[in-house]
């Protein structure tokens, strides 16, 4: 563990806590993709399968417990409990075409061939575009609420923290991970154009809004 | 190595 790592994990805790907090306070989930939310539910399901048969430590086990239960959380919320405020016709990412071709790229790329390291693999390149739908609703209504983009920009900051956190293991431990790195950086790449909005307008006062 | 790789990371 170094600080790189504890601050991406408690950024991306805090990221699933301004979520609770955005749903429960406005009672609405207008504004989150229930595809991209359905899809970290199955990102930490076939991600955290060793739970059953390998120990890491105590911080790993509830980390991977509270990313499961709290991931389905929001589903439940979004699918039964605020359930009319969410409107389908604005989520309209194709998600078969990110669930394809990430199944390919689990076959094509893993370090063993058993069912536990593909779906691992699957779930690493899944994670690296779970956030698309999200966007691309982002992109369609062109605005959001400041807790949302808040929720957004605590996401984007757990998987830039991971980018020190590999070179800071490649030295000290002589650890890579190419699969891993690599889907991390994609990932970190698709928040850039959010990110420039953030830092110039949000964190500068005013709402998010995308130029028409 | 890869072999004994285990995924620590979340």
């Amino acid at each position: 563990m170094n600080i790189f790592r504890l601050l991406g994990d408690l950024s991306h805790l805090a990221s699933i806590l301004i979520l609770l907090q955005k749903i429960q306070s406005t009672r609405s989930c207008r504004g989150i993709s229930f595809k991209t939310q359905a899809l970290y539910a199955t990102v930490f399901i076939t991600r955290y399968l060793d739970l059953f048969y390998d120990w890491v430590s105590l911080y790993n086990f509830v980390m991977k417990i509270f990313f499961i239960a709290s991931s389905c959380y929001v589903l439940y919320l979004m699918k039964y409990k605020y359930r009319p405020t969410h409107d389908p016709s604005i989520d309209t990412f194709r998600v078969e075409y990110l669930l394809g071709p990430c199944a390919v790229l689990a076959l094509l790329f893993h370090y063993r061939f058993t069912l536990p390291e593909l779906l691992w693999s699957f779930s690493i390149f899944l994670e690296s575009v779970a956030i698309l739908p999200q966007l691309f609703m982002l992109q369609r209504t062109g605005e959001a609420e400041t807790i949302t983009t808040h929720y957004l920009a605590a996401l984007g900051a757990y998987r830039a923290l991971y980018i020190p956190n590999w070179i800071y293991r490649w030295f000290t431990e002589d650890m890579v991970d190419p699969i891993a790195v690599t889907a991390g950086i994609v990932q970190t790449a698709l928040y850039l154009d959010f990110f420039y909005v953030y830092f110039t307008k949000v964190l500068q006062g005013q709402k998010f809004e995308l130029p028409a | 190595p890869v072999e004994n790789k285990r995924h620590d990371e979340l």
